[in-house]
This record gives structure tokens, sequence and C-alpha cells, in this order.
């Protein structure tokens, strides 16, 4: 583990009464590889990795730590700091329907996600309705309808042969018949270099203004996620993210260089493939994952 | 001399700066750099276009991995492809587009849902034997996916298809229960038709990070690989990370997916690969 690594480092250093430049500059070096072996984006750990011997040069080493537990204490309470505070959740405002939108590359987790968050809001008290908006991948529709199903939750009858921002209008004006006062829309996935698919996505987001516009990520991207994350929100002003995936082994570093790049809030994340995998992010937690 | 750049420490951290973002990863790029820094040491690279060469070169020799010499199906006996992998990382697809591929070249080809638990796995396999002229062996959802296996076997030995490809779910190598099901399905293969499955292929996808070694190690270990397919190269990540598992686990990479659609995969090219990793 780092705490581990970062002890054996400071043996070989005298004095350990304060974190010095010359005994911290091996520590820092463990504390950039684990980083890096975490997923976490070369230039973020740079940043990173700066802002914490600026804040750990000179300190003093409490008496209960080690050099090395002390220096792990600063590393995690900036790892939790860059994460953002715990989330404050959906945020719908205005006159419902309201719409929350799911973007993201293929295979991230989208429409099992959209499944999941119908679930979750119903749950908390709201009446959702899951819009496929997905008209390319085969049995796309057919998979958010069998999964709406599994919930009770009625499905926006898509007509592959529509545009998806004419799709996602219908929905809207079908919603109040659904007497339902959320929209869940389930796009497709398509590379953030996609110039025609991400037009579509804005145009789908111009006709009917979302309260939300979630990423889903997969937590074991790499280096890739800062370009995916800074494209996916230099057009559509994303207002959230959810990592999906997270119960496996992935270190899920990702999640620092999509903060870091967006500054926007993971709210959810995906820990399972069962509807009810759905959990509330927290950072603290992320930046333990993290280290390791 | 032009481009015959003194070779200094800024040039090396340049080149671990590629390395890393190109997901290579922490071990595989120290591996490549200390082999570096050694002929530099021994002046045997005296400019950076030397180095980069060198370097080019080194990470081609991991990636230089031969197919294994399994013996291939008996005459008369499909050729059966087990594709496994972790969820969302293109199985299904890739088995539409290599299906594609083996009935360019006339076969005969069924595919096997052996997804059984995701909703619509078999409906989007159907969707993809349709677009390429193969046969579908689905079950019920729900049903148990080495008895999906079994019978489709039996079904095709007796049609005499050429290619069996089996789909199977998406599932997370750190799931015991999971990784014991595939190997049920993998026993199942074996004892239906002794040899098969003739090839098992790890999808994974290019813009996963180091989480890739722990994916191709636990589904070596369960169930053992003799193939990579790398997918969604098409997009902005360059794959590193199978640099250091083709080295490390001895399992070549034999296509790249580059998009959704049916002719979207290619063998795989190291040196088009390792030049992409550069540019
Ligand atoms: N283990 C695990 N699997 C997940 C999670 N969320 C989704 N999945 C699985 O990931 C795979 C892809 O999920 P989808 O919902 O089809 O992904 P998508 O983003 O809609 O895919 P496209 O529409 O093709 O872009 C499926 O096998 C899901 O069951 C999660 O939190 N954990
Ligand atoms: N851009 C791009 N997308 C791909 C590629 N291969 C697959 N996809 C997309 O990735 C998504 C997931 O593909 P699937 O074939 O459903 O993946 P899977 O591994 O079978 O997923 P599960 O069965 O749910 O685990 C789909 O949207 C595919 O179109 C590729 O090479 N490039
Ligand atoms: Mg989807
Ligand atoms: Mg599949």
């Amino acid at each position: 583990s780092l705490t581990e690594k970062l002890n054996a480092v400071f043996k070989k250093v005298t004095g350990r009464g304060r974190l010095s430049e010359s005994n911290i500059q091996d520590a820092l070096k463990e504390v950039r590889l684990a980083l890096l072996e975490a997923d976490v984006n070369y230039k973020v750990v740079k940043k990173l990795v700066e802002d914490i011997r600026v804040r750990a040069v000179g300190q003093e080493v409490l008496e209960s730590l080690t050099p090395g537990q002390q220096l792990i204490k600063i590393v995690n309470e900036e790892l939790t700091r860059l994460m953002g505070e715990a989330n404050k959740g959906l945020q719908f405002v205005g006159r419902t329907p309201h719409a929350l939108m799911l973007v993201g590359l293929q295979g991230s987790g989208k429409t099992t996600t959209a499944a999941k968050l119908a679930r979750h809001l119903r749950k908390h008290g709201r009446q959702p309705y899951l819009v496929p908006a997905d008209i390319y991948r085969p049995a796309a529709v057919d998979q958010l309808e069998k999964l709406g199903a599994q919930i009770n939750i009625p499905v926006h009858p898509t007509d592959l042969g529509k545009k998806p921002e004419d799709i996602c209008l219908e929905a809207l004006s079908m919603a109040g018949k659904a007497s339902a006062d959320v929209l869940i829309i389930d796009t497709a996935g398509r590379l953030h270099i996609d110039e025609g698919l991400m037009a579509e996505l804005v145009r789908i987001k111009q006709r009917i203004n979302p309260a939300e516009i979630l990423l889903v990520a997969d937590a074991m991207t790499g280096q890739d996620a800062v370009n995916v994350a800074k494209d996916f929100n230099a057009a559509l002003d994303i207002t959230g993210i959810i990592l999906t995936k997270m119960e496996g082994d992935a270190r899920g570093g990702a999640s620092l260089s999509i903060k870091a790049v967006t500054g926007k809030p993971i709210k959810f994340i995906g820990v399972g493939e069962k509807i009810d995998a759905l959990e509330p992010f927290h950072p603290d937690r992320m930046a333990s994952q993290i280290l390791g | 001399f032009l481009g015959k750049k003194e070779i200094t420490p800024d040039v090396l951290d340049e080149l671990e700066e590629v390395l890393f973002t190109s997901d290579i990863g922490v071990e595989t790029t120290q591996e490549l750099l200390n082999s570096i820094r050694e002929k530099v040491a021994r002046k045997e690279l005296k400019d950076t276009e030397k180095l980069k060469a060198a370097l080019r070169d080194h990470i081609l020799s991991f990636l230089d991995i031969p197919r294994q010499d399994r013996p291939g199906p008996a005459s008369g006996e499909p050729l059966v492809i087990l594709v496994v992998g972790v969820n969302g990382v293109g199985k299904t697809t890739t088995i539409g587009k290599a299906s594609h591929h083996f009935r360019s070249q006339g076969k005969n080809v069924m595919l096997v849902a052996g997804d059984t638990f995701r909703a619509a796995a078999e409906e989007q396999l159907s969707i993809w034997g349709e677009r390429v002229g193969a046969d579908v062996v689905k079950q019920a959802a729900g049903a148990d996916p080495s008895a999906v296996v079994f019978d489709a076997l039996t079904a095709a030995i007796s049609r005499k298809s050429d290619v069996v490809i089996i789909d199977t779910a998406g599932r997370l190598h750190t799931k015991t229960n999971l990784m014991e099901e595939l190997k049920k399905i993998y026993r199942v293969t074996a004892k239906r038709l002794p040899g098969a499955p003739h090839e098992v292929w790890l999808v994974l996808d290019a813009t996963t990070g180091q989480n890739a070694i722990s994916q191709a190690n636990l589904f070596n270990e369960a169930i053992g690989v003799t193939g990579i397919i790398l997918t969604k190269l098409d997009g902005t990540a360059k794959g590193g990370i199978v640099v250091g598992i083709s080295h490390q686990f001895r399992i070549p990479i034999i296509y790249i997916g580059i998009g959704e659609k049916v002719e979207d995969l290619r063998p795989f090219e190291p040196k088009e690969f390792v030049k992409a990793i550069f540019d």
C-alpha cells in the first residue's frame, strides 16, 4: 500500500520532526506513481503532487504519526478536497415534467443507469418516465423497455423512424399523459470526437431544456477520461457525473481526472448490474479507494 | 543537425509523458525507459531520433507474441470461439463483425446467445445474426448459459457449421461466482466437442486504464485466453494497456475494433499501433 511505501521512504530519512523539501522528494515520487497506477490523468497528477508538496513542506509531523502517515494524511485531504464536497443529489427546479439526460461513450452503462435512476427517483416519491432515445444500437429500445418492465416504470414508445430530438420532444408532451414528473432520457453511446452525434445531443438539449445532463463514465477508464469529459462538458455544460462499474477492483482515478477537468460533481456510482445497484457518491471514500 | 537533438533529461520526460498518457502503465513504462536509459549510458544511442526508434522497437518486441500453436478443429468439426470480457467492452458487436468476416470467406457461421442475463442481449445478437447471415441459437432469458452452449454445439455439429462463436455476458473478473459460471461454460464446451473452444477471445476496451491488467490476469487464469481484441480504437484512447498485457501474459492481440459498423474490425498491425502512440 502507499502508506507502507511512504513509511519505507521515510525510514531512510533522519530528523523526523518536520517534513522538509529533501525528505519528501522520494516520498512524492511514490505518491505520483501510486496516482498514475490508479489511472489518474498524467497532468492532473503533476498538479496534484505539486499542491501536496507545497502543503507538506515545512509541516510539523504530529506526535502520534510517522512522517509517512503525516504525508498520507495530507495526500488524503488534498484528494478529498479535489473530489468535492458530498454531493447534493439531483437538482430539479422549475415546472414539471423535468428532464434528465444521460450521455457518454459507448458501453459506459447509460441504459442500465437510466433504469437505476428511475427506480431511485420513484423510491424518493417521483413519477419517472423512461425515454429510449438510442435509435442506432441493435435492440437498445428493447433493452430499456425490458428494464422498465422489470421495475414497472412506463417507457416511451420510441419510433425508430424518428430523430432522437423529436422523440424526446414527443416524450415530453406524453409524460404529462403518463402523469410523470421526470423524464429520464437514455441517449446512444457516442465518441466525444463525433461532431455529428455531439451536435445531436446539443439539439436534444435545446429542445427539451433538461434540468440535469449527466455524463455516465466507466470507473475503469484510463488517461482518456480527461479528453472525454472535457469535450462532453464543453458541448453540453453537464450538470454532473455518474461513475459506473465501481464495485470491481478498478482504482477509479478517472473520477479525479473528470472532476479536475470539468469541476462538475459526481452524483452517483453504479455498483452492480442489477437495477438496485446505485449509490450516492462519497468523495472521501473515493479518495481512499484511489490511494488503495 | 536537423532532428539530431542531444538526449537531455527533458527528452526522457517527454517520452515518459507519451507512454503514460497512452495508458502503457507505470511498470511497463519504467521497464521500457530503463532499457533506453541503459543504452544511453552505454553511449549506444546518441540522438533523440535514434532514441525514439529504439523505444518504438522495444515496444514492438513486447507486442510480438506469436499466436498459440493449438490444434484447430478436426475436419468436419466447427471452429469454436468463446468471447469473454467485462461489461460493455464490445463483445457482442465484435462477434457481429467477426461473423461478417467469416461469412465473406463463404463460411457458415452459428452464433450462440450465451448472455442469458442482460436485458435484450439475445435480441441484440439476433439482429447481428440477421445482418450477416448467421444462425443464432438462443433460449429463454435466464436459461443456464452452459445449457444454451451445449445445445448450440449439438446443432452446429449436425448442421455442419464452419464457425461457432459463443457470446457470453459481460462480467467483472472480480466476481467469483460469475467467473465460476464462465469456467463451467468452458468445461461444457470442451465436453461437447473435445478440443473446443479452439479460441478464447478476451475483449478489452481501448479506453480502459490499468484495470485491464487485472482483467487479463483473471480471465487468463480462469479459462486461458488465446487472443485479445482491442475495441474502440476509433476514439482518442491509445489502448497502451495491451503492451504490458501482451508481454506479461504472452497473449497476442489479433483484431482491433475501429467503429460500430459491421466492417469496423481490422487485424492488429503492431507497427501502425505503435506509430499512433507517438503521433
Ligand atoms: N458490473 C457492473 N456492470 C454495469 C454497471 N452499470 C452497467 N453495467 C453493465 O455494463 C454493460 C453496458 O451497459 P449499458 O447500459 O448497455 O451501457 P450503455 O452506455 O447504454 O451502452 P451503449 O448504449 O452501447 O453506449 C451492461 O452489461 C450492464 O449490465 C455497474 O455499475 N456495474
Ligand atoms: N466506437 C466504437 N464503439 C464500439 C466498438 N465496439 C463496440 N462498440 C460499441 O460499444 C457498445 C457496447 O457494445 P456491446 O457489443 O454491447 O458490448 P458487450 O461487451 O457485448 O456488452 P455487455 O454484453 O453488456 O457486456 C455498443 O454501443 C457498441 O456499438 C468500437 O470498436 N468502436
Ligand atoms: Mg445504451
Ligand atoms: Mg454483449
